[in-house]
């Protein structure tokens, strides 16, 4: 049950010295909304742990007293960084991000599977 | 729909309305499935939600959304690709063909993703290395998802009773001159298996799934499902021998599941 990471980013939204979504701002609808969709996703492996039933309800508050909708972004809009060139790949992008690159270094290529969907 | 899964089990399913087709630590997707006739037990896939979870300095949570006459080439924040993180460019959607086919490369975690819109409804191909289907947050709780488990057996169609029935019927009814109750445009047995056999000359499952199509639906779109299927089964899997897959004769198990060839 990861329902502390579904706490820890919306308080790292919404607290410390610059919040990008402090409780008076706009952004803080879209932090309560992104913080209901992770603790969506903990669902199944949280059933009866108390802290995110609790997390539950606080939300659902929240969201009444801020009169927040339940549709809506669950991330800020940010600005896309502009298009550097043609460059398929940032060249800087790190390893970790490099499935296949990663694997290399420590072990033979990854089995890959299939799995599709069609029709009738 | 029919389902290919990763373990190259075959399969034909009714799975009405949402089911997961994959739930692991990095992804999600979901499918809708609706009857492609009012009443009938073929469904066909209307709707479709891929989630990418965030994952380290690669890529923000991203979701894909795409529904029946709807492909947009881009996440439904309107980005294309992981967001701002270092790594955002591990994950990107590419247009193939306007509001018909799409790919997505989720460098990050090997996978490839293809998505089509064909006639009114989608298909989805995936590749993803083993490592990566297994990762589930409780082991002992492996997802029950259509790609790892297939199926359930109550909504299994078996394919070779379907055909015995409807080739037997158009039999018995062709013998008393009687009409058959039938879908729009319909195919005879021999119509479909000829019109199949154009794009899939290979009698394997994806040409039988195509007859069954046909004969279900009369929509000839589905010919053109089957095909891209096999198409896409053709890039994405690792294993050429195994592209193709043959119906198991009965002695060898219940149901249409099927062996590689």
């Amino acid at each position: 049950c990861r329902i502390m990471k579904c706490n820890s980013e919306f308080l790292a939204a919404t607290s410390g010295p610059h919040p990008q979504a402090a409780e008076e701002a706009p952004e803080f609808c879209t932090a309560l909304r992104a913080y209901a969709h992770c603790t969506h996703h903990t669902a199944r492996a949280c059933r009866g742990d108390l802290f995110y039933h609790s997390a539950v309800h606080g939300i659902d508050d929240l969201m009444a007293q801020h009169n927040c909708s339940k549709d809506g972004p669950t991330a800020p809009p940010r600005l896309r960084p502009p298009p550097r060139g043609d460059s398929q790949e940032r060249s800087d992008s790190p390893e970790i991000c490099h499935y296949e690159k990663s694997f290399h270094k420590h072990a033979p290529a990854p089995n890959y599977t299939h799995c599709g969907l069609f029709g009738d | 729909p029919h389902l290919r899964t990763f373990s190259d089990t075959f399969q034909t399913c009714m799975v009405q309305g949402a089911w997961p087709l994959i739930d692991n630590n990095y992804l999600n997707v979901q499918v809708t499935n609706t009857p492609v006739v009012p009443g009938s037990i073929a469904t066909a896939t209307s709707k479709l939600t891929i989630i990418f979870k965030s994952f380290q300095e690669c890529v923000d949570q991203k979701v894909y959304q795409a529904e029946m006459d709807e492909l947009p080439a881009a996440f439904a924040d309107g980005s294309k690709n992981g967001g701002d993180k270092h790594g955002a460019n591990s994950l990107k959607i590419t247009e193939k063909v306007s509001g018909q086919h799409i790919e997505i490369q989720a460098k990050y975690i090997g996978t490839t993703i293809v998505v089509r819109q064909v006639g009114r409804y989608l298909t989805f191909a995936v590749r993803m290395p083993e490592e990566v289907v297994k990762a589930v947050e409780d082991g002992d709780n492996q997802g029950l998802y259509l790609c790892l488990r297939g199926c359930p057996l109550n909504q299994q169609i078996d394919f070779q009773a379907f055909h015995s029935t409807s080739q037997s019927t158009e039999n018995r009814v062709r013998r008393k001159g009687l009409s058959l109750p039938s879908p729009p445009e319909a195919f005879t047995y021999e119509m479909a298996t000829a019109k199949c056999r154009e794009k899939l000359p290979v009698e394997d499952l994806y040409f039988q799934s195509c007859v069954f199509d046909l004969l279900t639906t009369g929509d000839v779109n589905f010919t053109l499902a089957a095909y891209y299927a096999f198409e896409d089964v053709k890039v994405l899997h690792s294993d050429k021998e195994k592209v193709h897959l043959y119906e198991r004769t009965r002695e060898f198990g219940p149901g249409n599941e099927a062996a590689s060839e």
